[in-house]
């Protein structure tokens, strides 16, 4: 009988009680089709990603949706003002949102969040980044691992040139983003948990 | 569920959107 929603996918974290299990999903699907609409086209045109199976596309964009949802909507979580603002548009503190349920997850968001805004990447780089985290998505889905893996070498080669053109004297800037990976996957899959544990009851 | 991803039915937003494209391309 969970009265709040902590995800910031949500317009708002306050549940009307009076709404059932059904409506609440329809409201939360508003915001989060579109939004996983977005993460599809982005996907289509990364060079390269259209030349997958259907197979390996569907499956790479489900292993990593969350993780391209983290970077793009890094922004939402505030580390200077520790606020989260949900797409309804408003801010609500860390300690409001721990009051309602939020724990450790919404603590490992900030870290990484405030890690990958210090990087102060353009937008090119940005997306690049992007690219290079939904192809180093778990593969345990894929048929054919050895086109993704071409693919993901190909985008991080790309990468690696464009910031190496970009910052001269910044080498570690490229890796720090590769050791975003394996931080997403680690949000990712306590999201997950946290996705299994929850139910929205009729 | 046992698959996170089929909680949210993110498989059936995805292959809508991928086909969508497909049924768009011109001949």
């Amino acid at each position: 009988n969970r009265m709040h929603l902590v995800c910031p996918m949500n317009m708002s974290p306050h549940v009307d009680p009076h709404k059932s299990g059904h409506g609440i999903w329809e409201e939360f699907s508003h915001s989060f089709t579109p939004a996983v609409r977005e993460v599809v086209e982005f996907a289509k045109r990364i060079p390269g990603f259209r030349e997958l199976s259907q197979h390996d596309q569907v499956s790479l964009l489900k292993a990593g949706t969350f993780e391209v949802l983290v970077v793009r909507f890094a922004s939402l979580f505030e580390v200077k003002d520790r606020t989260v603002t949900f797409l309804g548009g408003k801010k609500y503190s860390v300690e409001a949102l721990r009051a309602m349920g939020a724990g450790d997850l919404q603590n490992s968001m900030f870290d990484f969040s405030e890690k990958l805004t210090g990087l102060g990447l353009n937008e090119e780089e940005m997306s690049l980044f992007t690219a290079v985290v939904l192809v180093s998505a778990d593969r345990s889905g894929i048929e054919n691992a050895n086109s993704v893996e071409a693919l993901q070498e190909t985008l991080i080669r790309a990468l690696r040139s464009l910031i190496t053109k970009n910052h001269p004297n910044e080498s570690a800037i490229f890796t720090k983003l590769l050791l975003k990976l394996p931080d997403l996957r680690s949000l990712n899959n306590m999201h997950s948990e946290q996705l299994l544990a929850f139910k929205v009851h009729p | 569920f046992s698959d996170p991803a089929s909680n949210l039915g993110l498989e059936d937003i995805i292959r809508k959107a991928l086909m969508g494209n497909l049924e768009e391309r011109p001949e």
